[in-house]
C-alpha cells in the first residue's frame, strides 16, 4: 500500500 | 477546521506575537531560552518544508508562513538586535539531548521511510520537548516575567486543544495520527506544572514564582 502524505494540520 | 484546531491555532499564534512583543517592547529577551527557540525555529522549518509539495489552504499557507518567518524573527532578535540581553548563564540545558534521540526516534519510528516524512517526524517528536530548556531556566532562575508567563501559557494552551481536536476529528472524521497524538500528549503533559502555577500565581496577580 502506498503512503499518502496529508498533514494538514499545523 | 473545527473550533477547537482554530482556537489552538489562534493560542499559538498569539504566543508568538507576545513573545516578540515582550522581546520588542522591553528590548530585552533576559528570562526567554534561545535553545527552545532555535529548536522552534527547527521544528517549522523541517514540518512546514511541505509548503513547496503540497497545497492545503490558503489558511494553511500563510499560518505556515507567519510560523516560519516569525520564529527565525525570534531568534534575529535574541542573537542579534538584543544579544547582550541574553541571559545564557541561565540557558544550560544540553539541546543535543534532545536533537539527537528525538532524530534517532524519527527514523525508527515513522509513518514512512521518505525523507519529508522523516522531517516531518522528526519535527512533531522535537516539538514536544522543545519547551524543556524553556522550563528549565525557569526552574533555575526560580521566576518568570508576568508576560512570558502569559507567551508559555499561550504556547502550552495551543497543543492540549490540539488534543480536543483530535478527539474531536477522531470521532466525526474518523482521523487518527498516533504519532502527533502521543507527541501532543506528552507535549502538554510537560507544561502541567507552569500551568498549576500559573494558575494559582498569575491569575491571582502574583508574578510566576517558584516555591523554594
Amino acid at each position: 500500500e502506498e503512503f499518502e502524505y496529508d498533514h494538514d494540520e499545523l | 477546521m473545527n473550533v477547537f484546531r482554530l482556537t489552538g491555532d489562534i493560542a499559538h499564534l498569539l504566543a508568538i506575537i507576545l513573545l516578540l512583543m515582550k522581546i520588542w517592547k522591553t528590548r530585552s529577551c533576559a528570562g526567554v531560552s534561545g535553545k527552545s527557540q532555535m529548536m522552534f525555529a527547527l521544528v517549522f522549518t523541517t514540518r512546514y518544508l511541505d509548503l513547496i509539495t503540497n497545497f492545503i489552504s490558503l489558511y494553511n499557507t500563510t499560518m505556515k508562513m507567519i510560523f516560519i518567518a516569525s520564529s527565525y524573527g525570534t531568534l534575529y532578535l535574541m542573537f542579534l538586535k538584543f544579544r547582550a540581553t541574553y541571559d545564557s548563564n541561565h540557558d544550560t540545558f544540553r539541546m543535543e539531548f534532545l536533537v539527537v534521540p528525538v532524530a534517532g526516534l524519527s527514523f525508527l519510528v515513522n509513518h514512512d521511510f521518505s525523507p519529508l516524512e522523516i522531517l516531518w517526524t522528526f519535527s512533531i517528536y522535537l516539538e514536544s520537548v522543545a519547551i524543556l530548556p524553556q522550563l528549565f531556566m525557569i526552574s533555575k532562575t526560580g521566576e518568570a516575567e508576568t508576560i512570558t508567563s502569559h507567551y508559555l501559557f499561550a504556547l502550552g494552551s495551543y497543543r492540549a486543544l490540539y488534543i480536543l481536536n483530535w478527539v474531536y476529528r477522531f470521532y466525526f472524521e474518523g482521523f487518527f495520527d498516533l504519532i502527533a497524538v502521543v507527541a501532543g500528549c506528552v507535549q502538554t503533559v510537560l507544561y502541567c506544572d507552569f500551568f498549576y502555577l500559573y494558575i494559582t500565581k498569575v491569575w491571582k496577580g502574583k508574578k510566576l514564582t517558584l516555591p523554594a
